[in-house]
């Protein structure tokens, strides 16, 4: 994983920086004094090597610590993971905000348009209805005005 | 530079949840 | 030209490159400080063996050669750790969407389609307000009718309330009643005209 991996880059770059700069190379540069106190230049060395080692360390240990390093790593693996099955690039900001912001109303809108259409369904099934009743209506009072009629010419 | 990365990166993260809240809740009070 | 890294910034809250250049400054930093230490022991050391003949612009010197053979290790490493960061670790491959981008995976509408969808719930929402308007008129139309079908009622009642008169009394129908009551009526009337000339 990301975080193993990020550990592993640092202990090498560790690693070598160490080697590069050897005891041997330490001894060449303080030549002089290393002569004079060599038991001393050996331990002033290894303090150096040790301190520094541990000073590193420390610093990756807050940068990891601060950007909660190893859980986001972690998280990284997993996302990459699951876009394995993914090959072509994959969609990455326009840097046109409205557009890219649009998109996330995308799927509010298609339920706002599924529910309107159900309720143009439901009010249209109920209109109908209505509808059927005036109509209904209508005839019943056709057939009143008829009658009325009728009585009406029976009268005259 | 590095700021405004950061700053403008944020955003694309956050803000789109922000705005849809405020979306949803147009369209929660059109369906009312 | 710089590469952004923005998506993995977005991800990481932070650039990956300020995150490598923090950590450079920092083991640089660190590599100074040890370094001076280590020549703050050696001059201490030396102040104690005063006939020894080496002298601190020696010693400065040593440190300077040290440092600047470490220095450029330290660049070469520090720059293939930094390669290898960058491109293995703090990095978003081209194939992978953010989770809070999935929206753009899932519906990937261009500005057409969403114009599209913008206008279709428009005409759904117009549409909507006609049938509601529709169905309201219906509702005025129907309760207008109970209205009227009242009325027209009550005029057919008055019809057929005369009718049964006629035949509860005369136990016939209007027109026979009335054919019936003509007469009658009419000798009624010279009557009345006798007694009012009579009465002059």
């Amino acid at each position: 994983g990301r975080a193993q991996l990020f550990s592993t880059v640092v202990d090498t770059f560790l690693e070598k920086l160490v080697a590069a700069g050897s005891y041997q190379r330490f001894a060449n540069c303080y030549r002089s004094f290393c002569k004079l106190q060599p038991e001393l230049t050996k331990s002033i060395h290894n303090q150096f090597v040790s301190q520094l080692q541990e000073s590193i360390k420390a610093e990756i240990q807050e940068v990891m610590e601060e950007g909660n390093l190893e859980v986001v790593l972690n998280s990284l693996d997993k996302i990459v993971e699951e876009a394995k099955s993914q090959e072509e690039p994959a969609w990455r900001p326009s840097g046109i905000p409205a557009e890219d912001a649009r998109s996330s109303l995308v799927p509010y809108l298609l339920k706002h348009r599924a529910y309107l259409l159900r309720a143009l369904r439901n009010k249209e099934e109920e209109n109908k209805k209505v509808a059927e009743s005036v109509l209904a209506g209508r005839g019943r009072i056709s057939e009143l005005q008829q009658q009325i009629q009728a009585h009406k010419r029976a009268w005259q | 530079f590095d700021k405004v990365i950061v700053m403008t990166t944020t955003k694309r993260k956050q803000w789109p949840r922000k705005i849809l809240i405020h979306a949803v809740q147009a369209l929660k009070a059109e369906q009312e | 030209s710089v590469n952004p890294m923005a998506y993995e910034a977005q991800f990481f809250g932070f650039t990956p490159q300020t995150c490598m250049l923090r950590v450079y400054a920092a083991f640089q930093d660190y590599l100074f400080d040890m370094m001076l230490v280590v020549e703050t022991v050696i001059l201490k050391k030396l102040e104690g063996l005063s006939e020894c003949g080496i002298s601190p612009l020696h010693i400065r010197k040593s440190t300077e050669k040290f440092l600047l053979f470490l220095q450029e290790n330290f660049d070469e490493l520090f720059g293939k750790m930094e390669e290898m960061l960058l491109q293995l670790v703090l990095n978003i491959p081209k194939n992978v969407l953010l989770p809070e981008d999935k929206v753009h995976k899932d519906y990937p509408y261009s500005k057409e389609q969403f114009q599209a969808l913008q206008d279709e719930i428009h005409q759904l929402q117009e549409q909507y307000k006609a049938e509601v308007s529709a169905g309201q008129a219906l509702r005025a139309e129907l309760e207008e009718q109970k209205v009227v079908q009242a009325e027209l009622e009550k005029i057919l009642q008055c019809f057929v309330g005369l009718e049964n008169i006629c035949r509860e009394h005369w136990n016939c129908s209007f027109r026979e009643s009335f054919a019936f009551l003509t007469p009658s009526l009419k000798k009624l009337q010279d009557k009345l005209k006798d007694v009012e000339e009579k009465s002059k």
